[in-house]
Parts: structure tokens; C-alpha cells; sequence
């Protein structure tokens, strides 16, 4: 039982290392508080910006705590593939930088085969896209929707009014 | 396989039909807030059994139902396609269902899987019923099947808003619970 | 007590329903689960945004909830009204119409003689306040602070990227 | 009355000291990710004793020296100025210390506040003092001043960063305690 939880450990793990790498531009690691005791232990998320000290996840900012937690997340996704993701809002922390470079990650990821819906507010986001679908409300909160092949009609409409 | 497609009938803030063609690789979802993104999402939770009432914001199954329609049902059917590189879709694992169907059936040829779940409010209380490729299947059944693509209620593959924050802020405990669920 | 508790309810209630209106455009109360018995009841926002029906808290979209949380804290405020608020990324989940309402409400409230921190990523923010003060990172993860006075400067700089 | 200026020296990702003045009415902060922005209303809170380390987001007090630096102490020095309709600040409720102020002493005339917080590594652990207006105090003290202004650990004008998100997942039971707070 605890070779088992090791071995999902290790693998989540490499996971992690190599998505945050990617993500985030510096280290990161799992760990456990008592490694002799994994099964009463407890698992942080340990990471090094580029320039900064290692440091657990409960100290970063708000945004490295979401990318971070997105590395988390991915490196599960890793160990049970599956043929689609939904992914709502999970930029909301970041600023346009790292909300470029989930999206970068997104792109990689798609052409792999594997089908992204991602529902986001985002500019960066939304143009890295393939396409969009835009949902508005109707009178009376009846939802529409619509697609919108072009990117550049939808950068330029309603959703010109952001920044990073 | 990817989704191609998803019909969403009377469904939260859907009233009426809507038919949502998707296409493999990366699609956004935007617009302004409350005009229905999640709840697109929180359809393919009700419709694959991924989720409780509770998870799509509604106290009961019956709110899933919508407010402004005078109609006592809704309903949701979510159409998977095999992409070329694969092996025909696991309706095979329908068992004897696909060796009773016929071999002009398209569905035997594994082609597409579709998914329905539909809830009808009855003088005896809400009443749910699944389909799987137009025939009649428990939750169990459609387990089976998604699951060998790791499409599950334990899974990861689907992020609720506000799912981050939730794993941002967890216990150092609760996040290694997370592996040993894994191991 | 249960005397205090309603007059400091009412006064709460009233305020929140004040700024509802203006934030959000439509009607919102708050609304004890035991108004016979206060101090063992639950209390939750409930609110109609133009065109819904009433609806509790819970089940409002990311954003209808934040707006309507953010209305419930400042008439929080407004029975202790203090000479600065420091606001932390409050807009987060908010489209650019929504960060644009909120924003106005800050311009309301700071011509009042009240002082505005805001720290936001959003552009419809950042436009709408007097000045905005940049921080930025130094190799080794040193805190850099700069002042921006000029509002067109920073909308066109490196918070140009974004979408509501 | 409002902040007209805040010195951060060496606390958290500030190595060395920065001064940062800020004026009445509507000021936004902004900047990348991890760049310093929710350290600034930190070493609003470290200073005026607004939190505890936790809401720091430090495990303990010394983990908000800068890491980078030699220096063994950290401090923040916050500036109240009074605005032209205000009456004197509450300099006055110093008691004995304003009374034994000078005549030419400014601060007599209550024109601007400032509150000093400093904490030095020692070998019997960490040491934290207050100033207020240059004189050591008692964080009581502080409290009793800027308290008759809503500016106290309880009071709701700092928002941080999540705070809404908090505000959002609350229970029912959890909400109306905050009013039994306020009565
Ligand atoms: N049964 C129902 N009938 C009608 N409308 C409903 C029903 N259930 C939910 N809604 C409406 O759906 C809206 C929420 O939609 P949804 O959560 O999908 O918004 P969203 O686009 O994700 O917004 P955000 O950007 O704020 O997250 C709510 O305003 C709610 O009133
Ligand atoms: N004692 C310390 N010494 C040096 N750096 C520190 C110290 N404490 C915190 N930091 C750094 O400060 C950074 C966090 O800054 P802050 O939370 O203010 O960022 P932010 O601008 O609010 O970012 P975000 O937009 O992501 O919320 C972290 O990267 C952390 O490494
Ligand atoms: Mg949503
Ligand atoms: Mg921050």
C-alpha cells in the first residue's frame, strides 16, 4: 500500500516538475512532510520562480498559487488521460503574461489529440483559441449562443476592454 | 474520441433546444457573466452522472429544470466521435447489445457514442433516466463505458470555476489524500 | 440583544440594498432563514439581476456572486465608515462591464473624502482612477515601485492585453 | 484623514527601503504577478497591527524580513494627514503625552499621524516595537487611536486578496455571525 502511494507519488510528481518548468519558468517539486510515514503525511507543493527561494505554495502571490495549483492539477490530469477537458475559468489570478503561457500550454496539449473547452474572460486566452464560442443572455436570462470563427472579430468586439 | 456535439433542452438558463457543434483541438468559451458558460459546463457534468446537484449550484435535481419554460423536464445528450487513429468506440462494451444489432447498424462500426440523461418532475417525485446510443442504461453502465477513457466522477479532466482557489487553498493532508485516491 | 441585532440588520440591509441597485442593476436584500429567532438563523444575500428571478447566492454565476458579495461587504463598510479601504484584486472574477460599474462606485465613494487603494489587473479599474502606482519585479525578486500619473501611459504599456 | 505616505524598509520582497507616497481620493496599484502588490497592503496590516502573521501569508513573524538582505530587522512607518474639514487628529487622545508636547511641537497641532511598527531578530527571539508619532507605544494604544477612526482588526476596509471568495463560500450561520459583531 505505501509502495503503491510511492509510485503515484513519484509519478505525479515527474509530472509536475515538467509542466511547472514549462508554466511557471523555474522549479518545482512535491513534498512530503515525513517522507518515512507517507500515509500520514502531509503533501505541499514546493516551487522557485526564476530569481526567487524555494518556497511553499501557502506563501507565493496570488497568481503564483494559481499557476502552481494549475501544475498540480495537469500533472494529475497526466496520470488518467482523458479524451476531453473543461476547463472554466482558470486564469482568473493570472496576469496577461502566465495567462499566455497556459494558453501556449493549451495549444501544445490540443494537438495531441486531447479536446479543450476552456471557458475564460481573457484576451490572451481566447485568441491562442482554434475558435469561440460566444455566450450572451437574452432577455429575461435565456442563454444564446453563438460561434465566432474569426479571432480578430472577437478581439476587436466586446472584448477589447482589458489588460493584463 | 472528442465531443462533436451537445444538445441542451430545457436545461438551466437554456429554454428550449440548443444544438452546440464542438470540434477537437482548443475551443474557448466567453461572454459576460451570468449569460450561461458554466452552465454549459455544469450540463456535461449532469449528463455524463460526473457530479451531485449540490456541484451545479441547484439545491434539488429539479432546479436544473428551467425557471421560465412552462415544461416539467429537461434534457441533455452529449455525441462522442471516434478520431481516425482510434480503436472503435467502446460500444462494444455494450455486450450483448451491440452483438444483437444489426451490421448495416452505424453504431456497431463504433463511430460515435451518445449520451442522454433527462430528469421529468412526476406526481411521485423527479425522475432521471439515462440513454446510451438511444437505448436505456443505468448510471452504472455508462460508467463502465466512460470510464476507460478516465471520464469519472474522480477524475480531473473537468475544472469547475472556482476549483483552483480550492486547491490553492487545501490542507497539506486533504492534498495527499488526493494521491492516495490515485494510488 | 435581539433588539441590537435587528437594528444593526436593518441598517445593513439597507445599505446593501442601495448599493445592489447601483452595482448590480437589479433588487437585492438580505434574508434571515429564522426571523422569529435571529440569533440561531442563517442569513444569505438574495437578489434579482434585471430580467431573473430572485435567487439565492449560491446559485448565481462566479460573477453574479462576487458582485453581490462585494455589495454585502461594502454596506459592511458603511456602518463603520473608515478614512482608506484597501482593496485587494476584489474584481477578479467580473467581466469589463461589471469592473466598470464597480469602478464608477469607487470614483462615487472616493469623492466623498474618502481614500481609495485599489490593486487591480482590470483596465476598466485602472482607467477610471486618479493614478495608478507600478510595481514591478527586480532580478532576485526585489519589489520595484514606480508612480504612473498618466492614465493613457499605462493603458497603452503593458496592460494593453486583455479582454473583459 | 488619509495615508500620505508609506516607508517599507526591508520588510518582505522589499530589500532595502522604499518610500512610496500616496495621495487623497482614487489610487490603483498594478503589475505582474509575484511583483509586490499584495505586500504593500501587508505592510499595511503588519504595521497598524490590522492581522496576524498567517494573514501575511508568513508561518511566523520573522519570515517577514527580507530574505535577500543581511539584515536582521524589518520595519514600516505609515502617514496620516489630516484633511482641511477634519478637526485635529486624534493626537489628543495620546492624554499626558501631548500635554507634555512643546508649544511648537507640529505634531501638537494634529496635522499628521504616523504609526511605526519594527521587528528585530534577537537571540531571544523576535522583538516588536510601535512607535506612534516618534514615541515608543503600546499596541493598544494604537488600536485606542485609530479605532475611533473603524480602522481595527474587525473592521472591513481592507479587502485582500480571496477575501471575496470567502465572502462567496460562506455559510448562512457564518454570515449572520458577522452581524452579531457589528450589534
Ligand atoms: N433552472 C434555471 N432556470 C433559469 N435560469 C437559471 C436556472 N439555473 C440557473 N440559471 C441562471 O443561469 C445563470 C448562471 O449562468 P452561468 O453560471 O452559466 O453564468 P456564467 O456565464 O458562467 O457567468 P460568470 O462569468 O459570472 O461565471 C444565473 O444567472 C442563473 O440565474
Ligand atoms: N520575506 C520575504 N523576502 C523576500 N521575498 C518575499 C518575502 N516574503 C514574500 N516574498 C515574495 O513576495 C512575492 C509576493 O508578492 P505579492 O504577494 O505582493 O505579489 P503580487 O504583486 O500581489 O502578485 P499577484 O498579482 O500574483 O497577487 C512572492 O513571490 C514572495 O516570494
Ligand atoms: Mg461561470
Ligand atoms: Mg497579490
Amino acid at each position: 500500500k505505501k509502495a503503491s502511494f510511492r509510485k503515484a507519488f513519484d509519478e505525479i510528481d515527474g509530472h509536475f516538475r515538467t509542466i511547472f518548468e514549462t508554466l511557471a519558468d523555474g522549479d518545482g517539486h512535491l513534498t512530503l512532510s515525513n517522507p518515512e510515514d507517507p500515509l500520514n503525511s502531509g503533501m505541499t507543493l514546493m516551487a522557485r520562480p526564476r530569481g526567487k527561494k524555494m518556497q511553499r505554495i501557502e506563501a507565493m502571490s496570488g497568481g503564483e498559487k494559481s499557476l502552481t495549483s494549475l501544475a498540480f492539477v495537469f500533472a494529475l490530469q497526466r496520470t488518467m488521460p482523458a479524451p476531453f477537458y473543461a476547463l472554466d475559468e482558470v486564469d482568473m489570478n493570472l496576469d496577461g503574461i502566465n495567462v499566455e503561457k497556459l494558453a501556449n500550454m493549451v495549444v501544445q496539449e490540443s494537438q495531441k489529440a486531447s479536446q479543450f473547452l476552456v471557458v475564460s474572460l481573457r484576451k490572451p486566452m481566447i485568441e491562442r483559441s482554434q475558435r469561440t464560442i460566444g455566450v450572451t443572455q437574452k432577455p429575461g436570462g435565456k442563454t444564446h449562443v453563438t460561434g465566432i470563427r474569426i479571432r480578430a472579430e472577437v478581439v476587436n468586439h466586446h472584448l477589447a476592454d482589458e489588460i493584463d | 474520441m472528442h465531443i462533436c456535439e451537445i444538445v441542451i433542452d430545457n436545461f438551466k438558463s437554456f429554454s428550449g433546444k440548443t444544438v452546440i457543434p464542438f470540434e477537437k483541438g482548443f475551443t474557448t468559451i466567453s461572454g459576460p457573466n451570468g449569460s450561461g458558460k458554466s452552465n454549459i459546463i455544469d450540463s456535461i457534468l449532469f449528463c455524463l452522472g460526473l457530479s451531485t446537484s449540490r456541484t451545479m449550484r441547484a439545491e434539488k435535481l429539479t432546479d436544473l429544470i428551467n425557471h421560465h419554460s412552462q415544461r416539467k423536464s429537461c434534457e441533455v445528450t452529449i455525441t462522442f466521435q471516434r478520431d481516425e487513429h482510434e480503436a472503435a468506440l467502446p460500444v462494444g462494451f455494450l455486450g450483448d447489445r451491440v452483438e444483437g444489432a444489426s451490421d448495416s447498424d452505424p453504431l456497431t462500426e463504433g463511430t460515435t457514442l451518445q449520451v442522454t440523461r433527462k430528469i421529468k418532475v412526476t406526481s411521485s417525485g423527479p425522475q432521471s433516466q439515462y440513454l446510451m446510443n438511444g437505448r436505456s442504461s443505468t448510471l452504472t453502465e455508462i460508467h463502465d463505458v466512460l470510464g476507460r477513457y478516465h471520464v469519472s466522477p474522480g477524475s480531473f479532466n473537468v475544472m469547475m470555476q472556482g476549483d483552483v482557489q480550492g486547491f490553492v487553498n487545501m490542507s497539506p493532508m486533504e492534498r495527499r489524500k488526493i494521491i492516495d485516491e490515485i494510488a
